[in-house]
């Protein structure tokens, strides 16, 4: 997806 | 990363290692739920598919692979292995876990961030992380079996909700434009069942106790 800022939890 | 974050990361990780060396080691399961465990499977598998698109660090792809792994070899013990697949509890856990995928999913095609198959599938796997331990909660009202859900396994998932919670709060107020209602409702969500499991787990626990006292 375009908004990353989540994704990079776990 | 902020502290708590990586804090957060690390309890849940223990969480789940605890509980697969245990199972390896007393090659017994009782009183753990396959369910819950399987929904967890299927949470880390649904939620780590940008593991083939997107690489964000070194410490997200291991602790990704970690976290498949172990929970695809709990799921593995409990269904394939000889002696720990007899102690399971199968006729106490009876919680009909394919009826929640289907709401997750449901819930996931209306609610999501993006409209594509990847942030569905996102978006399903928080929904499903956050009932997953409704079949453990049921398991354990039932059996009353607290001899394998040690106090470890139980703390170290309180651990992890509480720290992922001021993690959340932490980047709200340090991050510009981390807003992030999907995570942070069904985080919700997930830690107040979990306050009802942490409930449950004292409450047979103290009993158990009051019954070794000498007759």
């Amino acid at each position: 997806g375009g908004d990353t800022a989540s994704k990079d939890e776990l | 990363m902020n502290m708590f974050r990586f804090l957060g990361d690390m309890t849940h990780l223990f969480s789940v290692l605890v509980l697969l060396l245990k199972i390896h080691t007393i090659k017994s399961c009782a009183g753990i739920s396959l369910k819950t465990q399987e929904l967890y499977a299927i949470v880390f598998a649904t939620r780590y598919l940008d593991l083939f698109t997107d690489y964000i660090s070194l410490y997200n792809t291991v602790m990704k692979l970690v976290y498949l792994g172990s929970s695809l070899s709990i799921v593995w013990y409990m269904r394939r292995h000889k002696l720990v697949r007899r102690s399971y509890d199968k006729d106490q856990d009876t919680f009909r876990h394919h009826f929640l995928i289907l709401p997750c999913l449901i819930l996931a095609l209306l609610i999501n961030e993006k409209f594509t198959f990847m942030e569905v599938m996102w978006a399903f796997s928080l929904y499903l992380e956050a009932v997953a331990i409704l079949p453990q909660l049921v398991l354990l009202q039932r059996t009353r079996n607290i001899d394998n859900l040690t106090g470890q396994y139980v703390f170290l998932l309180g651990a992890y909700r509480s720290f992922y919670i001021l993690n959340w709060i932490y980047r709200y107020f340090t991050e510009v434009h981390y807003v992030h209602w999907i995570t942070w409702i069904s985080g919700l969500v997930q830690t107040l069942l979990y306050g009802d499991f942490f409930y449950y787990y004292f409450h047979s626990w103290k009993n158990n106790e009051k019954l070794q006292l000498p007759a």
